[in-house]
């Protein structure tokens, strides 16, 4: 969902 | 994906590529301690819980396979390999990092960005990364002596988040919804937390002398 912003980091 | 963060990642991987070297290289993981190592390796199991639900990018996969995978290797070969396991510091590794455990789940039950599970393991696992370290550095007092590979480890590991936090500045400032202060407060207390055993590696790196950590 958008709010929950992707963990896109390591 | 931005320089500072890559910078990070590469050291992150440097720091582990230069681990495995010194326990394979030299057999012996002298003063390594096996508590770091096995609070590093629940750090990345409870991180990467989204490995197979959220796929982010091809490299963001890989990286999270390679660092479970040889957190594992590490933990397993200090306690299995019958010939490095008997140069563990098995008196001097004596941190009770279960209390660090124990203080960063209640933490991340009270201090989260949601409260599900997996926000509440992904908090958990970034206070857990801040302290995991202590272990070590407790380790490396103790043994006086630093050889040259555990310093470059020791070094790296705490080079990266460094470079993670320039990697937040960065992306507060081109990003408007960025807001990553969990992974910030927290990665700023780790990169501190290396404060003297860096002054003491530049020490040694300047008089191009052997590292030691003042008893």
């Amino acid at each position: 969902s958008k709010d929950q912003v992707a963990k896109d980091e390591l | 994906m931005n320089i500072f963060r890559f910078a990070g990642d590469m050291t992150h991987l440097i720091s582990i590529l230069v681990l495995l070297l010194k326990i394979y290289a030299t057999k012996s993981c002298s003063g390594i301690s096996l508590k770091t190592q096995e609070l590093y390796a629940l750090v990345f199991l409870t991180r990467y819980l989204d490995l197979f639900t959220d796929f982010i990018s091809v490299y963001n996969t890989i990286m999270k396979l390679v660092f479970i995978a040889s957190s594992l290797a590490v933990v397993c070969c200090m306690r299995m390999h019958r010939v490095v396991r008997r140069s563990y510091d098995k008196d001097l590794d004596t941190f009770r990092h279960y209390f660090l455990i124990l203080a960063s789940f209640v933490l991340a039950l009270l201090v989260n960005e949601k409260f599900t599970f997996q926000e509440i393991f992904w908090a958990f696992s970034i206070y857990l990364e801040a302290l995991a370290i202590l272990p070590q550095l407790v380790l490396l007092q103790r043994s006086g002596n630093v050889d040259n590979l555990t310093g470059q480890y020791v070094f790296f590991l705490g080079a990266y988040r460094a470079f993670y936090i320039l990697n937040w500045i960065y992306r507060y400032f081109t990003e408007q919804h960025f807001s990553r202060w969990i992974a910030c407060v927290s990665g700023l207390v780790q990169t501190v937390l290396y404060a003297d055993f860096f002054y003491y590696y530049f020490i040694s790196w300047k008089n191009n002398a052997k590292m030691q950590l003042p008893a």
